[in-house]
């Protein structure tokens, strides 16, 4: 639930905040 | 052995030898090796000089070179540590060394907040952290109202800012993080373990001899 979690555990958990495309194929 | 592509490489600019790189970060020779092979790819998607523009690096996250995004702009800023609006070798892989799993992880904290200091005060502030909120519901589908957003930042603000002086600081991050240890989870790509095997090609041209 979004609302129970901290701001920080909002962002971190973005998709848009991901490095993991840099490394597809 | 691997002359004359050793000569090419180092007239590319910002191009550092993978045994420095290694010495100097978590990757072995072998891998900074794997990750030319990817930086390579990166530094030449739009403009072919081997640095990584940042449309380049936009244009690796999302498909897309115009797609401006908070997150990306502010790490493709913490990359750039000479601040020349590009991305070179070296920067690259001591940057992507942070987020190696077996980087220290008070360089993955310390990373994280220098990240989120979006205004690079040396603190976190609420508007800051509210910008950041305000950002990522835009990326994503998530809707959520005013009001619920000011709940949720002043909820954090208020479990982080132990001092109550209006801005998180470094050492009251690396508390937050310690009661929160999943908020750095975004700062390890596990995949950094296995760079040798997404790149391939490079394993039967490596120049370096891991023993030396």
């Amino acid at each position: 639930k979004p609302v129970s979690m901290n701001a920080f555990e909002l962002i971190s958990r973005s998709q848009s905040f991901s490095l993991d495309n840099l490394f597809e194929k | 052995m691997g002359c004359v592509s050793s000569k090419r490489r180092k007239q590319e600019p910002g191009y550092e030898e993978p045994t420095v790189l290694a010495a100097e970060t978590p990757f072995t020779v072998s891998e900074v090796e794997a990750l030319h092979e990817l930086f390579k790819k990166l530094s030449n998607a739009i403009i072919a000089d081997g640095l990584i523009h940042r449309e380049e690096f936009q244009l690796a996250l999302f498909r897309n070179r115009n797609r401006r995004n908070l997150f990306a702009d502010r790490i493709f800023d913490l990359f750039d540590v000479k601040r020349n609006g590009v991305i070179e070798f070296g920067e690259f892989v001591r940057s992507l060394g942070v987020f190696h799993p077996n980087a220290p992880v008070a360089d993955k904290i310390a990373f994280a907040f220098r990240l989120y200091d979006l205004r690079q005060t040396g603190f976190i502030e609420r508007e800051e952290l509210k910008e950041m909120v305000l950002a990522l519901l835009h990326e994503s589908d998530l809707a959520l109202s005013e009001d619920v957003v000011e709940t949720i930042v002043d909820k954090t603000f208020g479990e982080a800012d132990t001092q109550g002086d209006g801005k998180i600081d470094p050492e009251e991050w690396k508390e937050f993080v310690s009661k929160h240890p999943s908020l750095i989870k975004n700062m390890t790509l596990p995949y950094l373990k296995d760079i040798t095997l997404a790149f391939p090609s490079f394993v039967v041209r490596s120049e370096v001899d891991e023993s030396d």
